[in-house]
């Protein structure tokens, strides 16, 4: 499975809507401080069902709609879509939807789905519901730092 | 389901002993469980040990070394388990430039041939290794923009 | 003494606010009591926004965003009460090339005149700004080895 | 105040006595990975009073005595001497010393001291002894990170 296109609109600082091709598998992300790069691993993070605000750097979840700024207002909703592509070229779209009031929804392809179907998607394609995929900014110590416990889940999650 | 967590801790193991005299050009690291009686509840805990050197304890290796071992143990993982992709955040920040340049580009190389991988960095270095370099402006403030450039060939 | 914490509060409060518009080029922040009521019982907490940004939380700041108003904050304390010496370990890991030519550069430079500053860095450009560089190695496996090299004539 | 000299012996990975004269003002520590820059940082914070062994990156205050090499046995015990220099040209050096079964020193020049003499010299001349003259490898953010009450004790002790 490869992530081939990331689309993206009221996300934190990516209010309008951006599309961005995926093709590689070797993709390094620059820019000044402050710019949105690890707000792009925010993204991802959250269309493939996290669930703790904190994760993503915000109080609660909500805090992920583009919030404004001096010169533009808040944005009333949040979405994000991967798209997917398995190795025999067919492609999965997973996408979740938030809103101002708290009215969240999650896609896949064209159907509305539950956020189980979201993890089901995670387990079925390898991809780690505890999101062990992200080496976070400032905590890349983080597989030394668990607690031997919390190391094990990860584990189990592996296997 | 149970024989799949042992074995795969085990496979783990050995990659990540044979992977850290790899990253390290030596020493000796390995996984231990910290009740070894109780396999399937025990925690797993981690021995490292730069060549050379004697560590008592985990936190004494510098921010640089706890950084490339626990980057070893998530290649461990990898090279055990397939997964898709993965977000490295400016992973790189710790290491000093012999790092980055001998280890850290290596196993990017690497792995990537095994994954996807996104990685965010300030450093020079680092996007001269990859396939594309994705940049991440605001030039309307407090709005973000992204423009990519392909450094390769990506072939169909 | 209860006049002094006071005093010090909205001392250290002016400076800060009057060193982030030179950090972050614009923008506003300055510290506000938890509990105003009670100024001599009250936590205090920061409120940080660089310029055109509207900040909701503070853990939405970027690292380096953090990096720079806790060095300010840092720095504020500093022009206000004299302090013989700052130990600043890889402070500059999350910055951009442009925030440490243009920021951090300057704050050293600048506040260097007030305290001595022992930092370490893994980057040129701020190796390039000191009086003198300590050169750690490890020769021999292990045992740490200092050799310094003077940059500038020091006067008597 | 300026520190103007640090020996160091048995600490950490500083086995050998090592003496450095620090001249300057503005002073940039470099090298390799794991050379040993963040243990001058921990020399200094010890030598003048740091009580928890966690914040020295150990487990218990003899973690900061030489553990030894595969080619080196463990030291018996620990010392670092800071040499401070006033605007007047006074000399103050402060030591201290810590061996293996436990037994600690404080020095002051030629005195033996308690460690209330150590924090007294350092209320003195505007050293922190809460250490806020440190930030720590990967926790610039600290000021920032710090619970409001946190940051208030050390407001107070500025003033
Ligand atoms: N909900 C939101 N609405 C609008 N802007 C937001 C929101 N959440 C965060 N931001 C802004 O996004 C910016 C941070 O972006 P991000 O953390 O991605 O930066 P970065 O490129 O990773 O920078 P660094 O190199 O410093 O780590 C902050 O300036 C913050 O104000
Ligand atoms: N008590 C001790 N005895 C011997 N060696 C020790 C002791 N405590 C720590 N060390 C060693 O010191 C080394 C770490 O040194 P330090 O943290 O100063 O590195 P550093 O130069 O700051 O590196 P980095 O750039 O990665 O942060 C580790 O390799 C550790 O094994
Ligand atoms: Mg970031
Ligand atoms: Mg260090």
């Amino acid at each position: 499975l490869k992530l081939r296109q990331l689309e993206v609109q009221g996300f934190k600082s990516f209010v309008d809507k951006t599309k961005i091709e995926l093709k590689e598998d070797l993709l390094i992300v620059v820019g000044p401080n402050g710019s949105g790069k690890s707000n792009i691993a925010d993204c991802i993070l959250w269309a493939i069902g996290e669930q703790s605000a904190k994760s993503l750097r915000g109080a609660k979840m909500q805090d992920v709609i583009f919030h404004g700024t001096k010169k533009r207002p808040a944005a009333g909703s949040a979405e994000v879509f991967l798209l997917f592509e398995k190795e025999d070229g067919q492609k999965i779209r997973v996408g979740r939807r938030l809103n101002r009031n708290g009215d969240s929804s999650y896609v896949i392809d064209d159907s509305n789905v539950r956020l189980k179907d979201i993890h089901e998607f995670c387990y079925r394609n390898n991809i780690s519901v505890q999101g062990s995929y992200l080496v976070e900014q400032g905590r890349v110590e983080k597989m030394l730092a668990l607690s031997p416990q919390e190391r094990k889940s990860l584990f189990e999650e592996v296997a | 389901i149970k024989a799949r967590y042992i074995e795969a801790y085990e496979e783990v193991n050995k990659n990540f002993t044979e992977l850290f005299k790899v990253v390290f050009d030596g020493g000796e690291a390995y996984l231990k469980l910290e009740d070894p009686e109780n396999p399937l509840e025990s925690g797993i805990e981690i021995f490292a040990q730069p060549p050379g050197k004697k560590v008592v304890h985990n936190i004494q290796l510098s921010g640089g070394e706890s950084a490339l071992v626990a980057l070893t143990l998530l290649f461990a993982i990898l090279s055990y388990r397939p997964q898709p992709f993965f977000l490295l955040d400016e992973v790189d920040a710790p290491l000093d430039d012999a790092n980055i340049e001998n280890v850290f580009s290596k196993l990017l190389l690497q792995f990537s041939q095994k994954a996807q991988f996104i990685v965010i960095s300030h450093n020079k270095r680092t996007m001269a290794l990859g396939d594309a370099i994705y940049g991440v402006t605001m030039e309307e403030t407090g709005i973000s923009k992204i423009v990519s450039v392909s450094l390769r060939e990506v072939s169909a």
